[in-house]
């Protein structure tokens, strides 16, 4: 599971 | 997980969030929380805290976008002059 969420891409940061 | 009113009492929310699906953040997160705000003004929220509802609509599988847009309209909304965060540590 770690390897797995280690190749998905890191998420944008949105101000709200 | 912890209900959280954060009342619209400042022109900004004042959070930023990251996350969401198919990112390395599943769910969207708290990263910082701007001074003046009204999550500031609320003082429940915290950086860190994962949110899981939004007036009672699942941010569960929507990707960051989405989810940063359902925060927005609600806190656009003139139905309430609150906002329901489902949190979690």
């Amino acid at each position: 599971v770690r390897e797995k969420r280690l190749t998905l891409p890191p998420s944008e940061i949105t101000m709200l | 997980a912890t209900l959280v009113r954060v009342v619209k009492n400042a022109n900004t929310l004042g959070i930023a969030i990251e996350g969401g699906a198919n990112t390395r953040q599943p769910m969207p997160r708290i990263v910082t929380i701007q001074k003046g705000g009204s999550a500031h003004n609320c003082e429940q929220l915290k950086v860190g805290l994962v949110i899981l509802e939004v007036n009672g609509i699942s941010l569960r599988g929507r990707e960051h976008k989405e989810a940063a847009r359902i925060i927005a309209e609600a806190f656009k909304s003139k139905e309430k002059d609150y906002i329901d965060f489902l949190v979690v540590e």
